[in-house]
């Protein structure tokens, strides 16, 4: 999958893929201040050695001990015993406690916790004889979230906007393609200028945000190796060492 | 009914000196949940001297008949549904000429029966045709279609077809009938997305009873379960003819907790099988109870008494002294409902003030009863007073009636009125089967206080929309009218509440893309929309009718039913089908069928089918039978001699 990190004190759009196995479950967001974590599954494509994309997101408010998890089958929201599953077929909205889920027909859910965390996973949904493409998901996690300051994860470690200076700025060895030199946590990066899409508004083309790639997994941008945010399953925390 | 050579041959080969049935055919057109089906039959009377011939057909008692038409030597009589007081009155008028024949209809238990008999000369060809219409209701995860089968005799050309028509697609259908295990293969059944055909058309040799045999073995019922596929749960929404449907049936979600207080009848009626057919049930149903479910039983007589005086949860050491304390009762003495039910409200009432119960869980008592009330408030309106009285809004009252010798009607009339339903238990069936079966249908509440609206000014005429819960496994149905909109598209909202939470749900559909499918389809029931909400609202207006308090109210709904009714043809209680021949000189009358008399047929221990209140055929005395003319005049002569109501038959309940 791809992620895009806004960083809006710096005005700046950070891209990175991770490639990993279908099957891992990486951690986007991990808050053990306020009990919320969330994290997604990856699945591959048809053919093997393509892309992985997410195929399934947990979240989990652990105060409440109820759990949210989108696939591209359905909503499943589950506390203690019991278990409750809606598809993608109609609009609806489903409030517990403090958790209400809100479910747009054939196209996103908002699961909100608390009013101060908000998480919109997005459908996208291929032609089923597609060779190689599969139904996939996609997360959106605002700025605006409040988190307690032991929040982390893949995502959830930008709440805190890294300093990022950028110089250096030149032709790349693809011309259409600027490269720059950033530096960020202590680490001196090559990065490359491109666009990703974000597919909120316009689920089939998408809007391109232009940002600077970080190669290698995100490696130097994301605290530690994107291997450290793989997590045993959907409602884990994540334990940095 | 054209035989085909072959047909003509098995029909020259059955052909005897009595009545003979040419064909014999049942066709019923399912679309989204609402049926039409369509008896006919033709007969020949084979015989040298002029004959009685019978056309009867058993039908649901929750169907309405909406027509039936007879073609007798080419003089057709065609059926129209008519006010009853209307339909008395010509009916009278024919009968003062002599011109009038009968049709009887008689109820018993779940069923109605249709006959008519009409005499007629040798040679005389005869076509019936009986039309009625149902919508299916689903239980435990399945819609069931009946039909009875009853030609008499072998036919040449026996033929039931059933065709489904469901727009969402069909889940599952599979068709079993009752006939015996060799015709089991002889009922085909073949599917496809949303589309379903069910035939039965077994030959003269396959309908004997053995090789040999002249008689048929084709009698009984041929069952077709069925359910639809959903893609949500938030339901579906049809639009067709200017009126909508919607079906909500929600699963996949966690059943809410519920607290029960089992009301066991245990007077001296009960005593022998019935009360060994409600300890078994009963103990099936006492395992089904979980830690989160609360529980007590009241069992009563002429005196009171309470296995524990409060609830309790389903724990297995509860269960386990519940069910000893059922298997130890010995049934005797009178029969105090009232007193009863005022200590089980008594009892949810204390549970719920001193917070025992989850405010999220559902409360209900379900009453086991096989009399009526013989000891302390014995007047069943002052019953139906009290318990409405003290329920409170979140409880509910299921009636469960073993037998004949209850008044049924109170049963339901007191479940309705308390957010609950009723149901008849057949004694001399397996009573425990059907206690446990109605118990399996209301004990997994899976939402409570669920209402469906609809956008401002877009509908009209909207059937009940609030319901007090929803069963995982039935369905909820609200139809309306569909208003004239600029917009193409008809949004439902459901709102509802489950274990912890509340969901709101919407729907919505093409308000024109429907018809244009039922238009493709060859087989389908268009039009199913319009008789399905009119099928909805006269059942609903049925029941206030008996809930409404003064007589002005129920003259103002006895009207609707009537002009709902005469609308859409549909018999019911307040409407009558009179069947006139063309110039209107000659009638026939379907009234409505009476109840089984209360207390007539006790319901012994044995198994088998239900008894069927028997039709005693009496020509009145004025009755003049012609001579019979001979097979070529009939065929040849003029048809003006063929008169039908030669001789007229009884109409038991005019």
């Amino acid at each position: 999958p791809h992620f895009i990190i806004h960083l809006p004190r710096s005005n700046m759009d950070i891209c990175f893929n991770i490639d990993s196995k279908p099957g891992h479950i990486l951690n986007l967001l991990s808050d053990s201040g306020t009990g919320v974590t969330v994290n997604g599954q990856l699945i591959g494509s048809k053919k093997v050695n393509k892309r992985t994309y997410f195929g399934t997101i947990g979240i989990y408010y652990q105060p409440d001990g109820i759990s949210v998890i989108v696939s591209t089958d359905g909503i499943t929201m589950t506390d203690g015993r019991n278990n409750h599953s809606f598809t993608w077929g109609s609009t609806a909205e489903i409030r517990q406690d403090g958790i209400r889920i809100s479910i747009v027909k054939n196209s996103n859910v908002i699961i909100t916790i608390n009013n101060s965390t908000q998480v919109m996973v997005l459908l996208h949904r291929v032609w089923k004889k597609h060779p190689v493409n599969v139904d996939f998901l996609g997360i959106y996690i605002p700025n605006e979230n409040q988190y307690s300051p032991l929040v982390h994860g893949l995502i959830g470690q930008f709440s805190i906007e890294p300093e990022v200076i950028l110089y250096d700025i030149h032709k790349g060895a693809d011309p259409l393609k600027k490269e720059a030199t950033m530096e960020v946590k202590g680490n001196k990066l090559l990065v490359t200028r491109g666009w990703q899409k974000d597919y909120r508004r316009d689920k089939k083309r998408g809007s391109n945000v232009y940002c600077w790639f970080i190669h290698n997994s995100g490696k130097g941008f994301i605290d530690g190796h994107y291997s450290q945010y793989i997590v045993p399953n959907l409602s884990s925390f994540l334990h940095m060492p | 009914a054209i035989l085909t050579s072959e047909e003509q041959q098995d029909f020259e080969a059955i052909r005897g000196d009595d009545i003979t049935v040419r064909s014999y055919k049942v066709e019923s057109r399912i679309t989204s949940r609402f049926s039409h089906t369509i008896v006919r039959s033709s007969m020949v009377n084979s015989g040298s001297t002029p004959q009685s011939i019978a056309f009867n057909v058993q039908i649901p008692k929750r169907a309405f008949i909406t027509n039936f038409t007879m073609n007798v030597n080419g003089i057709t009589f065609v059926g129209s549904v008519k006010e009853k007081a209307v339909a008395r009155n010509l009916y009278a008028q024919a009968r003062a000429r002599n011109k009038a024949a009968g049709i009887i209809r008689t109820n018993s238990q779940d069923m109605e029966t249709f006959k008519t008999e009409v005499h007629v000369p040798s040679g005389s060809n005869i076509e019936f045709e009986l039309h009625y219409q149902e919508m299916m209701h689903r239980k435990l995860n399945l819609y069931e279609h009946t039909l009875h089968l009853q030609p008499g005799r072998l036919v040449p050309q026996l033929q039931v077809d059933v065709y489904i028509f469901e727009p969402q697609g069909i889940a599952t259908v599979k068709a079993s009938n009752t006939f015996g295990a060799q015709f089991a293969d002889l009922i085909k059944v073949t599917s496809t997305k949303d589309k379903a055909h069910i035939v039965f058309k077994p030959t003269v040799q396959q309908q004997k009873q053995c090789e040999n045999c002249t008689e048929s073995a084709v009698e009984g019922v041929i069952t077709v379960l069925y359910d639809v596929n959903r893609d949500s749960n938030a339901g579906e929404l049809q639009v067709s003819d200017g009126h909508f449907v919607y079906f909500f049936a929600p699963s996949n979600l966690s059943p809410l907790p519920k607290n029960i207080v089992f009301v066991i009848d245990v007077s001296g009626s009960m005593w022998g099988v019935k009360m060994k057919q409600t300890v078994q049930a009963m103990k099936a149903i006492l395992d089904d109870l979980t830690i989160d479910d609360y529980f007590s039983i009241v069992d009563f007589n002429h005196n009171v008494r309470c296995w524990s005086e409060g609830l309790v949860p389903g724990s297995s050491i509860q269960i386990a002294d519940a069910k000893r304390y059922i298997e130890n009762i010995k049934p005797n003495g009178g029969t105090n409902i009232n007193e009863a039910l005022l200590r089980a409200v008594q009892m949810l009432v204390r549970a719920s003030n001193h917070r025992v119960i989850d405010p999220r869980s559902v409360s209900m008592i379900i009453l086991v009863s096989d009399g009526d009330p013989t000891v302390g408030e014995i007047k069943l309106s002052a019953i139906q007073k009290n318990v409405k009285r003290v329920m409170r809004e979140e409880f509910s009252l299921f009636s469960l009636g073993i037998g004949f010798d209850v008044d049924y009607d109170f049963l339901e009339r007191i479940a309705m009125e308390n957010r609950g339903m009723a149901q008849r238990i057949y004694a001399n069936h397996d009573a425990a089967e059907q206690l446990r079966a109605f118990y399996s249908q209301v004990s997994s509440p899976l939402l409570r206080k669920i209402t469906v609206q609809f956008q401002a000014d877009s509908v009209a005429e909207v059937t009940q929309n609030h319901f007090d819960k929803f069963f995982s496994g039935s369905e909820l149905v609200v139809a309306g009218k569909v208003l004239p909109s600029e917009s193409n598209t008809l949004t439902s909202l459901t709102t509802g509440s489950a274990a912890r939470l509340d969901i709101i749900l919407e729907t919505d559909a093409d308000t024109t893309e429907l018809d244009a499918e039922l238009a493709k389809q060859q087989h389908s029931f268009t039009g199913f929309a319009r008789q399905m909400w009119a099928y909805l609202t006269i059942k609903q207006l049925i029941s206030e009718r008996s809930l409404a308090t003064t007589a002005v109210k129920k003259r103002k709904i006895t009207q609707r039913i009537m002009t709902l009714a005469v609308e859409h043809q549909f018999v019911t209680p307040f409407t009558a089908l009179l069947v006139e021949s063309g110039d209107a000189t000659e009638r026939l009358l379907a009234d409505s069928p009476k109840d089984p008399k209360h207390g007539c047929c006790s319901g012994g221990g044995s198994s088998g089918p239900p008894p069927v209140e028997v039709l005693v055929y009496q020509p009145p005395p004025w009755v003049m039978p012609t001579p019979a003319p001979s097979m070529g005049e009939v065929l040849e002569g003029p048809k003006e001699e063929i008169t039908l109501p030669e001789r007229v038959n009884l109409v038991d309940n005019d």
